[in-house]
């Protein structure tokens, strides 16, 4: 879960994969 | 609603690579510089430390694979606009250099790491908290004034030098604008920091800096943004409806603390003030000198350390 929370505070740009 | 607009021929990677050739420096970085430990990884690259050989300065390193990037020309923009807006807010550009399929970026390095560090590590007072404010908001002025958005604030683009001194870095997804094209609307950013009007997909401009500069004021005040215990979907429509969120214990906050967040966190942009506006605020009247950083600074490396 560490790497899916740092993961969330990637930059999106655009639509991302989970939009 | 959105203005039909020409749309912008997109670049061929050819095209792209002729232009990065041009920008960068011509050289082995290898021969340049000795480099150390890796301090940092984002969507975009990652970063290390490094010491120039000539000089023993200690620098930065963005290393990016050019094929792994879904947007190339983002990268000549990042670089454009580092090399041509200099500023003691923001953090300096050295040079560029194509090594392979890489691309690598040399950059001032401050050792004080990153500010996400000290608001999830230590607990900042007012005055710490409007210095900062004060030091991101000349880095904002400046940005707008040569009519460029940055449109990624937060705290993990904020660094620090050991002395307190506060930069802005990460400029590989800001927009530069023109009278032709004043307003934006590609959704760019990092969605817990994103302004209602990104959300929404309604065309925007530089203010959206100043509504991601509110929410990292949540975050000195917190230690994260509103709603990063969601995913970020989720955040997205809470943003969306919500509009300005609610700060858990606001009236703990001086009224003039209080002041500035509302008027960072203005849903309406025509009402949300601008970075030349907010640098009169009262609040940063409040500001201690960027020295008092220091103690938090270090104490966030113990406790990452510790980690």
């Amino acid at each position: 879960s560490k790497k899916y929370e740092r993961k969330k505070r990637y930059t999106v740009v655009g639509n991302p994969y989970w939009m | 609603n959105t203005a039909a607009r020409p749309k912008k021929k997109k670049m061929s990677d050819e095209e792209i690579m002729e232009k990065l050739r041009i920008i960068v420096a011509v050289g082995d970085p290898n021969k340049k510089y000795t480099k150390m430990e890796k301090i940092g990884q984002g969507a975009s690259g990652t970063v290390y430390t490094a010491i120039e050989i000539a000089t023993g300065m200690e620098v930065a390193i963005k290393q990016m694979n050019l094929s792994q990037q879904p947007k190339k020309e983002l990268i000549i923009n990042e670089l454009l606009v580092m090399r041509e807006n200099k500023h003691p807010n923001i953090v300096n550009y050295l040079d560029s250099y194509l090594v392979g399929e890489e691309l690598w970026v040399t950059m001032e390095y401050l050792p004080g790491g990153s500010l996400t560090d000290v608001v999830t590590e230590t607990c900042m007072d007012e005055g710490q908290i409007a210095a900062v404010c004060r030091e991101v908001l000349q880095a904002l002025e400046f940005l707008h004034y040569n009519h460029v958005i940055h449109r990624d604030i937060k705290s993990d683009n904020i660094l620090l030098g050991m002395d307190g001194s506060v930069k802005l870095t990460d400029f590989g997804f800001c927009a530069q604008i023109s009278p032709e094209q004043s307003k934006r609307t590609t959704m760019v950013g990092t969605p817990y920091w994103m302004a209602p009007e990104v959300v929404t997909r309604k065309q925007y401009g530089p203010k959206v800096d100043i509504w991601s500069l509110g929410i990292m004021a949540i975050e000195m005040i917190e230690g994260e943004p509103p709603y990063l215990n969601e995913n970020p979907l989720r955040a997205l429509y809470l943003i969306a409806t919500n509009g300005k969120p609610e700060i858990k214990e606001k009236e703990k906050l001086s009224p003039v603390f209080q002041d500035f967040l509302d008027k960072c966190l203005d849903v309406d942009v025509d009402k949300r003030f601008s970075a030349c506006e907010l640098l009169k605020h009262p609040f940063l009247k409040l500001a201690r000198p960027l020295a008092s950083l220091h103690p938090l600074i270090v104490a966030a490396k113990e406790a990452a350390k510790s980690h």
